[in-house]
């Protein structure tokens, strides 16, 4: 990626990692669309043998070959016998039965975790720089299981299973399935078995988003990522006769339009379909839409295919807007014409000029790569929102991280737009979604393996969450693209990623498989699923009592029970245990201090001072919530933040009635 | 009901009867030909699970998981990218 590393502060001078030693040693497994081994981002120009650990291959298969793979890209698989068992042979005139990628997504997925560094990388001259990966001295393996006809569960726990006999030491998985419970999820069986094998398995939280419990891949085992902008954007603004001016986004690039104003139409004008302002294929009347700009609304079929509609109805250019599903967050598209989009509230203008004026005409005019856009991070507004649906005591997302407008490798087997129509072929291309945010954090995983080789899957999860920033310089919290309002821990989790102070959180909120089997216990879990999910077959202590609560994590979710047996005066009161383990240095003494954004929520933290003799020596603490009443379905949020001074382990509280 | 679709089969890896020795995926072979001769396995797992995954109609799912050692027949599920 290009501006990522910047903007994580992983080019910073004294920045620990440039200096870390083990990266190479760590080992990337993506379970994605395959690989396309050519990208330059794959290039192994100075690094050493494969590790000895590693058990892997690269597999032979159409357009693939042992040889496909190097030192950078150690390992290629497939896995097509459930999806060819349920939908037929793979059409091999369609897709490669082989880990190369025909689709892009895992080639920019493996080469956001873990590219080496490129030169003067672009997209059709945008987002210009030296593209990396977050860990670019880290190994990377790709295990293919998704297909044209999408990614089936036995496929994926196949390619799970031969990860972890690979070794792999990172899992990055950027696709999900909906909200089943843990013990019908694959992924999450899957992620469980791994994490109980040191390997951390980060996940996208989902891309259906705003709208509340929309989160996928919430088990408390899995590191769940959701996504945020950079400080980059690339404008395209809309200028109307009637001279207003609106601004939006694109990746156009290609033959401009004429400097004078051209005609605009609106699609739903300009069609005998019932939803002919969608522009979907086959709706627009040619005749209406010929060498015009054709304003389109978002939604049903892919924004680069509207533009492809409008191209072959014969109009000059595309105004794309958001409608209420997707507000203000503008995606740019490298679009076949020249198109922006813009979001709602000036689509909405637009669309009344162009609706109320007898003769309207618009330009657009395309501004390239800015750079320094504030605020930034913001949540985007796609990226899935808790409160976690299976289990609302654990918060989720865990962590923002960049996934909008990400520049990584591409298939050369595809243009831009993955239009079939899209002759062109690109090294890298942009695309968002918190498929993209998710090998950030992947990768940035690898780094503090690498760092600290002894550190479990929960304590490199806990360094980046208790680090990660929640504020702006300016001390406002971070926004939300959907409302422009301050974020809450539903939206952005602990806060978004910061590397820099991951390297050395001070202390982490440890967590062994024997904790989540504990967890499991306190879900009632039965003794069939609890062995569906552990394997294991020993069943819960019927003399020990269970909670929730108490699972070592390192965010607070309290959800205040309707029926509290604990009241006292009027309120609730619970109580949540955690221990804390140093990693800093031998003799530190920590504070504790608690925010809550309302008087409802009371925490008081026993004991309020921990004292540390000796690295990886553990202390434990309790928290006690004095809850008031509110109605139901009322959030409050806070914090609990422990300082030594120089460190500060701050966990995000989610209080729910 | 006649109509085949993809389940993931959890075993019991501590209830291998005797005679199947320590041979898993000849123990889940046989469990799949006693409730269906021509299901065929897709994979076997070890480590992710303890299992396989296979075709079957809803009633060979239903008599699947009736038979000993058999802790859970799952339908497959879709994912899709993020």
């Amino acid at each position: 990626t290009t501006r990522t590393p910047e903007f994580l502060g992983l080019e910073q001078k004294g920045s620990m990692f440039p200096q870390s030693t083990g990266e190479s040693d760590v080992i990337i497994g993506i379970l994605d669309t395959g690989v396309w081994p050519e990208s330059k981002s794959f290039d192994d120009t100075g690094m050493g043998p494969v590790p000895a650990a590693w058990n892997g291959a690269c597999e032979t298969g159409t357009n693939f070959s042992a040889a496909s793979c190097n030192r950078k890209l150690i390992g290629a698989r497939f896995f097509a016998k459930g999806y060819e068992a349920t939908l037929g042979p793979i059409d091999e005139s369609k897709e490669n039965r082989s880990p190369r990628d025909d689709d892009g997504h895992g080639t920019h997925t493996s080469t956001t975790t873990g590219g080496s560094v490129v030169s003067g990388a672009n997209l059709l001259g945008y987002a210009t720089g030296s593209a990396r990966g977050m860990a670019p001295r880290a190994r990377v393996a790709v295990y293919k299981v998704c297909w044209l006809g999408g990614c089936f569960s036995s496929d994926i726990l196949a390619a799970m299973e031969r990860a972890i006999t690979d070794n792999v030491n990172v899992l990055s998985l950027s696709l999900g399935g909906g909200t089943a419970d843990y013990y019908r999820d694959s992924v999450a069986i899957g992620a469980f078995s791994a994490t109980e094998k040191g390997i951390l398995v980060s996940c996208s939280a989902g891309n259906a988003g705003p709208t509340s419990y929309s989160l996928s891949n919430v088990s408390p085992w899995i590191t769940t990522v959701g996504a945020g902008t950079l400080d980059r954007d690339f404008p395209a603004y809309v200028s109307l006769g009637n001279g207003k001016n609106y601004s939006g986004v694109s990746l156009y690039r290609g033959p401009t339009l004429p400097d004078t104003l051209l005609p605009i139409v609106y699609a739903g004008n300009a069609s005998n379909s019932t939803s002919g302002a969608l522009c979907m294929p086959g709706t627009l009347i040619p005749e209406k839409v010929k060498g015009k700009l054709v304003l389109c609304d978002r939604g049903v079929n892919a924004r680069v295919q509207k533009g492809s509609v409008v191209k072959t109805a014969g109009g000059a250019g595309m105004v794309l807007t958001n409608t209420a599903a997707n507000g203000e967050e503008l995606v740019a598209d490298a679009h076949l014409l020249p198109a922006t989009t813009v979001g709602q509230k000036a689509g909405d203008e637009i669309r009344k000029y162009v609706i109320s004026d007898s003769a309207p005409t618009a330009a657009i005019l395309f501004e390239g790569t800015k750079l320094g856009i504030q605020p930034s991070p913001v949540v985007a507004s796609f990226s899935s929102r808790g409160p976690n649906s299976i289990t609302p005591e654990i918060l989720k997302p865990d962590i923002i991280a960049p996934g909008v407008n990400i520049l990584a490798g591409w298939s050369g087997a595809v243009g831009p737009t993955g239009l079939p129509d899209d002759p062109r072929r690109v090294e890298f291309n942009i695309i968002s979604g918190t498929s993209m945010s998710c090998p950030h954090v992947s990768g940035l995983a690898a780094l503090l393996k690498a760092a600290h080789q002894d550190w479990s899957p929960a304590a490199i999860r806990s360094a980046l969450m208790t680090t990660s920033y929640t504020a702006y310089k300016n001390g406002n919290i971070i926004e939300d693209l959907a409302t422009g309002k301050p974020s809450t821990p539903f939206d952005h989790g602990a806060g978004h990623v910061d590397p820099v102070s991951a390297v050395d959180p001070g202390l982490v909120y440890d967590l062994t498989a024997d904790d989540y089997f504990d967890f499991l216990c306190a879900l009632n879990y039965t003794a069939a699923q609890m062995q569906v999910v552990t394997k294991r077959n020993t069943s819960c202590d019927a003399a020990k009592t269970y909670s929730i609560g108490d699972l070592n994590y390192p965010s607070f979710a309290v959800v205040v029970p309707s029926d509290s047996t604990g009241k006292s005066g009027g309120s609730t009161v619970v109580k949540h245990t955690r221990t804390l383990t140093n990693v800093g240095p031998a003799s530190s003494t920590y504070k504790v201090s608690t925010f809550s954004d309302n008087k409802s929520v009371q925490m008081s933290v026993v004991p309020d001072t921990l004292t540390f003799g000796e690295v990886n020596e553990k202390k434990s603490y309790t928290v006690t919530f004095t809850v008031g009443p509110m109605a139901v379905g009322s959030n409050v949020f806070g914090r609990i933040e422990w300082s030594d001074g120089k460190h500060v382990v701050r966990s995000p509280v989610a209080v729910s009635w | 009901a006649d109509q085949k679709k993809t389940y993931i089969v959890h075993m019991a890896r501590h209830h291998i009867p005797p005679t199947f020795g320590e041979d898993h995926e000849y123990w889940f072979g046989s469990s799949l030909k006693s409730v269906s001769e021509s299901a065929e396995m897709i994979y076997t797992y070890q480590n992710v699970i303890h299992g396989f995954s296979t075709r079957l109609t809803d009633q060979e799912a239903e008599s699947l998981e009736k038979l000993p050692g058999i802790v859970s027949v799952l339908p497959e599920l879709k994912y899709e990218l993020h």
